[in-house]
């Protein structure tokens, strides 16, 4: 899966 | 056959010792704890963001040990100019999660 990264649980987004 | 985790054990004690020393709570550190150590390795942040993705397996936005090893080993492939990959290859799945 393409890592899309959800900001809520990804700091650096 | 089982797949060998690729990360070795000797890097894994390195990646625990680093785990433990950023005081991680019931064995997670949140995303704030971990953000500063992947910084350090002046990797642009969408590298970066890619590798919190892929290390952060059950996506709680926190790390347990076994994750926090995936992130430290992507890191360190990326410094190696190695291009972090888009998912995570089955040998990199820590033996805890597959």
């Amino acid at each position: 899966q393409f890592p899309t990264g959800s900001s809520s649980t990804n700091p650096f987004l | 056959t089982e797949l060998p985790w690729a990360v070795k054990s000797e890097d894994k004690t390195k990646y625990d010792a680093i785990f433990d020393s950023l005081n991680p709570v019931d064995g997670f550190l949140s995303g704030d704890k971990v953000k500063p150590v992947l910084l350090n390795s002046k990797l642009p942040v969408d590298i970066l963001g890619r590798v919190w993705e892929l290390s952060d397996i059950d996506h709680d936005g926190m790390l347990d040990r076994d994750e926090f090893a995936v992130a430290m080993f992507l890191v360190y492939c990326a410094l190696e100019k190695e291009p972090v990959p888009m998912s995570l290859p089955p040998a990199l799945v820590p033996p805890s999660k597959r």
